[in-house]
């Protein structure tokens, strides 16, 4: 998968 | 979902308190005055990253309702003369505000970031949102102080903003067991946790008064 953090939350 | 879920249901249960009662009685308006500056500071990727129409949707709604919170609360009658200042004392610019923006800055510099681009800015300003969401509450924990007796709508409002962190570290720690990728980001681990323990001493209370099914009240 692609590098995530917490950015894509609310 | 389950804690945006809660996030939106506390949101509405205010909205309700605030329309159905027609008063403030026992809100604190700086609380809502720092979650808006909260949402400006964190959604600022609503102009330049778009993640999925939920996420995007549900920012503007975040902006949009705690806006109408705050408007409701500072102009708009009668909701706007039950609102008691005088008991609304935390210092929220000096003593929340004021130590989140040092703290943002202070975490952007050690971690190698600059001030030069709008990027660095923009991220400077998500570190501050998760900074100052944890400690948001405390104006309100402190108008509830004073207040002691506790209308249940209120109650339910703090109690339903408590979960949604508490269920945000649920989700954290799945996605780092089972998202292959996921970057840790300590500073939002540490914030969340912090945020979910302001609310250890409301929840305690709440939960009691619940099983009792009686009036709910604070300690003195």
């Amino acid at each position: 998968g692609k590098d995530q953090d917490a950015k894509d939350e609310l | 979902l389950c804690g945006d879920m809660c996030h939106v249901f506390s949101i509405i249960v205010l909205l309700l308190r605030l329309r159905v009662a027609r008063n403030a009685q026992g809100i604190s308006l700086r609380t809502h005055e720092l979650f808006l500056l909260v949402f400006l500071t964190r959604y600022t990727d609503l102009f330049t990253t778009f993640y999925s129409l939920y996420n995007s949707v549900m920012k503007v709604l975040y902006i949009a309702s705690t806006s109408s919170i705050v408007y409701a609360i500072r102009l708009q009658e009668p909701i706007c003369s039950t609102y008691d200042r005088a008991q609304d004392t935390f210092r929220h610019w000096a003593f929340a505000v004021a130590p989140c923006a040092v703290l943002a800055l202070l975490t952007h510099l050690i971690s190698g970031g600059s001030l030069f681009s709008f990027v660095d800015i923009q991220e400077m300003l998500w570190t501050f949102s998760i900074y100052l969401e944890s400690i948001a509450i405390l104006p309100q924990l402190i108008v509830l102080q004073r207040f002691r007796e506790v209308e249940n709508l209120t109650g339910n409002y703090i109690f339903f903003m408590g979960s949604y962190r508490a269920l945000y570290i649920v989700n954290w720690i799945f996605r780092a067991y089972y998202e292959p990728g996921y970057r840790h980001h300590y500073v939002v681990y540490f914030c969340g946790v912090l945020q979910t323990l302001l609310y250890a001493d409301f929840f305690y209370y709440y939960l009691m008064s619940k099983r009792r099914g009686g009036k709910f009240s604070l300690p003195t």
